[in-house]
């Protein structure tokens, strides 16, 4: 199966 | 003091039907640069960032940087008041906890305006860096929401892999599968119905088609889509808004467990 990942996993808060 | 005319108002009616469902309250920023957006869905997985130049504007005036809080559902309520045809001019005060939006027709018959309570909204914004992706899909943007309405009745994910042979659309479900392959096609009438292909390296990723869907929304504000990939970040969807600037959406990826 697969897993959803995040967009805050992504990029960085500002 | 706000105040910002835009005599295609169609394009914010536009905006809002784009985003509204994605997302249910969002800062607008209003800069010298222009008015922008940048909010997530409840679930984190998709982002859409939205610039609004101020040269796009017939008029811009803003003071200082001001950040409004508004909710999508309610904003788009009162812009479809608004007649197609109608020109836009978004008014603010500061310190007000309201908006103005006023509509002029074309011929100065008609004038409203319609005025909504603003929001504190606790938002976090991202940096997102300039990336190098792997590809770079251009297609027609009916097309991008064709494939992406189709394959969601088929399956709920869609694998989309670029090779030197095109852009392939690939999803799974319980009545079978489908797969849809795209070639680079630059002999077109218009440029806007070419489908362009740059591919610096293979890549395949996997989407939920639900967002993928909703992105498409934004399909009436531009004839072509851009769709960049790279194995290591999310998707980028980008509409151009004509003369003015960008819709993006951003959705992560799904991966093996």
């Amino acid at each position: 199966s697969r897993v959803q990942l995040s967009i805050t996993e992504f990029y960085r808060s500002t | 003091m706000l105040e910002l005319r835009l005599v295609q108002g169609s394009l914010l009616k536009k905006v809002l039907e784009a985003t509204k469902d994605l997302v249910t309250d969002a800062n607008f920023d209003c800069s010298a640069t222009g008015f922008s957006l940048q909010a997530m869905d409840s679930s984190h997985v998709a982002l859409v960032a939205l610039l609004l130049r101020s040269e796009g504007f017939e008029h811009y005036r803003c003071d200082r940087n001001i950040s409004m809080g508004m909710n999508l559902n309610n904003m788009s309520k009162m812009l479809k008041c608004a007649g197609n045809d109608d020109i836009i001019t978004i008014k603010g005060d500061d310190g007000s906890d309201t908006v103005t939006f006023m509509f002029e027709s074309p011929n100065q018959d008609k004038i409203s305006d319609f005025e909504m309570k603003l929001m504190d909204i606790d938002s976090e914004h991202l940096g997102i860096p300039e990336a190098e992706y792997h590809a770079i899909v251009k297609m027609p943007s009916s097309e991008f929401q064709r494939i992406c309405k189709d394959l969601s009745s088929i399956g709920d994910t869609v694998v989309i892999s670029v090779t030197k042979e095109g852009v392939k659309f690939s999803t799974r479900g319980d009545i079978g599968t489908a797969n849809i392959v795209c070639r680079q096609n630059k002999t077109v009438d218009k440029p806007e119905e070419a489908t362009i292909i740059e591919m610096n390296e293979p890549v395949s990723l996997t989407f939920a088609l639900r967002y993928l869907n909703s992105f498409t929304k934004a399909t009436p504000l531009s004839e072509s889509v851009t769709v960049s990939l790279s194995s290591e970040l999310p998707v980028v969807v980008e509409y151009k808004i004509a003369d003015m600037g960008y819709i993006r959406f951003y959705l992560a990826p799904k991966i093996e467990d």
